[in-house]
């Protein structure tokens, strides 16, 4: 996953 | 999902709940800023852009619908609704959308992780929530007199930013990959606003006395 933290996030 | 980010997200729900029912079973919106809450309803609709394209979870998703939906009917109770839009003060909510938005919208532009517009309509909305309380802050030490609704709204959204960060220390270090440091100074900047509110809180409560900001 290379995704930034948070785009799982509310 | 740990016990620090679902505490969070059931501050945040709870918050709005209380908001919501203050307005609905009032039928009063003394004391909340119309800026703040149509500085929110911008927040969620940029950051929730992927809703239909990108699937989460079906929590993830019902959250953001809840959230999307609630921030709207806020807005539309203070602006239209016959009984409730009587009881807002527009003179004292005096604060300048523009201030705020612009700023986090040049800053999006420049400091992003990825420059394509989704991502950075997501960071608009990191920098935007950061600071779209500060509108319903001035207000509440205009205003002096606060009740007890719109305290404990104001309370459950500092708290909900507060879990969110020992969220984020705990995926630091099950999830090292996941760490981006534009969430965590946004997060910890709109965490420190309530810092004060927070220490005038927590004393009205200690004495047991109704809950006064200082001018």
């Amino acid at each position: 996953k290379d995704q930034p933290q948070g785009h799982d996030e509310l | 999902m740990n016990i620090f980010r679902l505490a969070g997200d059931m501050t945040h729900l709870f918050s709005v709940l209380v908001l919501l029912l203050k307005i609905h079973t009032i039928k009063s919106c003394a004391g909340i800023s119309l800026k703040t809450q149509e500085l929110y309803a911008l927040v969620f609709t940029t950051r929730y852009l992927d809703i239909f394209t990108d699937f989460i979870s079906l929590y993830n998703t019902v959250m953001k619908l809840i959230f999307l939906g609630s921030s709207f009917s806020i807005v539309w109770y203070i602006r239209r609704h016959k009984i409730v839009r009587r009881s807002y003060d527009k003179d004292q909510d005096t604060f300048r959308h523009y201030f705020l938005v612009i700023p986090c919208l040049v800053l999006a532009v420049f400091i992003n992780h990825k420059f394509t517009f989704k991502e950075v309509m997501w960071t608009f909305s990191l920098y935007l929530e950061a600071v779209a309380i500060l509108p319903q802050l001035v207000l509440l030490q205009r205003t002096r007199n606060i009740d007890n609704l719109t305290g404990q709204y104001v309370f459950l959204l500092g708290a909900y930013r507060a879990l969110y960060i020992l969220n984020w220390i705990y995926r630091h270090f099950t999830e090292p990959h996941y760490v981006h440091w534009i969430t965590w100074i946004a997060g910890v900047v709109q965490t420190l606003l309530y810092a004060d509110f927070f220490y005038y809180y927590f004393q009205s409560w200690k004495n047991n006395e109704k809950l006064q900001l200082p001018a």
